[in-house]
Order: structure tokens, then C-alpha cells, then sequence
């Protein structure tokens, strides 16, 4: 379930800073 | 005009820019028309599937970057698109159509617009009977004339629905929806002579809002059942998201 996610996971993590 | 509440100038300050907006969805659809170039013309509904999921990384992204929901765990800021994604990506097409669309037309948010006569003519019964209720919605937001603050104070509301199952952070999530409803009241009081039955009303457009939205998610479940949607997409993921 946690793969189904990735896309929101990573949009929502995403560093700015980066 | 009327006063702003500075909560809700905090929200407005919040809301992305349409022209940037624009311009950053018309670049991805030139971007992602290279690849359609080499095989076919890409069906309208793909075309709208790439719109509606750029529009909904947009909505990722201001709630990402908005006030309350920054201070949120990751894991509750999941919980909260999750249930409320499909309202937000609608309130944002409708919205659109109050601020800027005119009548019989629905305005895109790459600036285009399209006969609603014609999406009714060429859509099948489910499709074309989303359209005429969201075009009624419209029509009543547009007699109520909400206006941009109230969207941008009604957008909260939704995502900050403390009735989502299992929060972590529940206590801070029913109190920032009860500051956006004493917000959105305050400021409905100062523009409307009609007071609280505006409000009311304002209220009964955001069930139907619900209810819309619902409807528009067994749409586009129907479509991926048909292998009519496209994959990989944060769209096609939410909506797994939800059946999980």
C-alpha cells in the first residue's frame, strides 16, 4: 500500500531547499 | 469594501496565481504533446485526464505550502487529500468558472474555453449529467456571488475535515476547521445584507459540492475499469487511494 502512495509521499516530502 | 478577517487574508494569501498556474499546466501539456506527436492525436479525455491531474498537483502544493497544514505530520496530510481531493479538484473548476468563465461555457484552466452544449452533446448520460448539475452549482454560486475570499476560506474548510479516520493530529485539525467557519461567517456577515441565511445557503452548496464530487469519482473509476484512464499519474493515485 505504501507504493500506491508514492507520488503524494514524494510531492508532500519534497525538500525546497534542494 | 468589506473588512477582511486576517485569517482569511492568510488564506488568500495562500491561493496560487492563475496566470502562473496557467502557464506552468500549458508547459507541461506542450511538454507531454511531443510524445503524443510520434503515436496519434490524444483522445480529449486524456487530454482532460493530463489537465485534471496537473490541476491536482497544483492543490498538492498550495496545501503543501499553506498555513495549518505545514505543521501537519505527513502522515495526516496524506489522510487529508486522500479523502478530500476530489472536492478540492472540483471547487477549483467551478471557482474558476464564477471568477472568470461566462455563461454557457466552460473556461479550462489553460485559458480555453468550451461549449457546455457541446460537452453535453458528445458525452454519455453519466458525463453529461455531472455537467448539468455542476453547471447548476454554478449557477447558484453565481446568484449567492461568492466571491474569491470565500472560496479561498471554503477550500480549508474541505481539507481540514475532522471527521477523516485516524488523525494523529485530530485536535488541530477540528480546531483550524472551526477558525475557517467563524472566518468564512464573519466575513459572509460583513458583504451579504441577507446574513445567516446566505450563509446557509453557502453551506447547502457545499453538500452538493460532495455529493458532485462522488459522482465524478465513480466516473473516472468507470473509466479506469474501461482502461480509459491513464496510469502512473497522481490522479489514477488518489483515486486507487480511496478504494484501498
Amino acid at each position: 500500500k505504501k507504493k500506491d502512495n508514492a507520488l503524494l509521499r514524494y510531492l508532500l516530502d519534497k525538500d525546497d531547499t534542494v | 469594501g468589506p473588512r477582511i478577517p486576517q485569517l482569511v487574508l492568510e488564506f488568500l494569501h495562500c491561493d496560487p496565481d492563475e496566470l502562473q498556474l496557467r502557464r506552468k499546466i500549458i508547459a507541461r501539456l506542450q511538454q507531454e504533446q511531443t510524445g503524443w506527436e510520434t503515436h496519434r492525436d490524444p483522445e480529449t479525455f486524456s487530454l482532460m485526464c493530463t489537465i485534471a491531474d496537473q490541476m491536482l498537483c497544483s492543490i498538492v502544493e498550495w496545501a503543501r505550502t499553506s498555513i495549518f497544514f505545514r505543521q501537519l505530520k505527513v502522515s495526516d496530510q496524506m489522510k487529508l487529500l486522500h479523502h478530500g481531493w476530489s472536492e478540492l479538484l472540483l471547487l477549483d473548476i467551478i471557482s474558476r468558472q464564477i471568477l472568470y468563465g461566462k455563461e454557457g461555457s466552460l473556461l479550462l484552466v489553460t485559458g480555453q474555453e468550451v461549449e457546455l452544449s457541446d460537452i453535453v452533446f458528445h458525452a454519455g448520460p453519466a458525463l453529461a449529467s455531472l455537467t448539468q448539475r455542476g453547471q447548476k452549482l454554478v449557477e447558484k454560486l453565481h446568484i449567492l456571488k461568492v466571491d474569491r475570499q470565500e472560496f479561498s476560506c471554503i477550500k480549508f474548510f474541505i481539507l481540514f475535515n475532522p471527521d477523516v479516520k485516524e488523525l494523529e493530529d485530530h485536535g488541530l485539525i477540528k480546531s483550524v476547521q472551526e477558525q475557517v467557519e467563524r472566518a468564512l461567517l464573519e466575513y459572509t456577515l460583513t458583504t451579504s445584507s441577507q446574513y445567516l441565511s446566505r450563509f446557509v445557503d453557502l453551506l447547502l452548496c457545499l453538500s452538493e459540492l460532495r455529493s458532485l464530487s462522488t459522482l465524478m469519482e465513480d466516473y473516472l473509476n468507470f473509466k479506469h475499469l474501461s482502461g480509459e484512464m491513464p496510469c502512473n499519474n497522481l490522479l489514477s493515485e488518489m483515486l486507487h487511494a480511496k478504494q484501498a
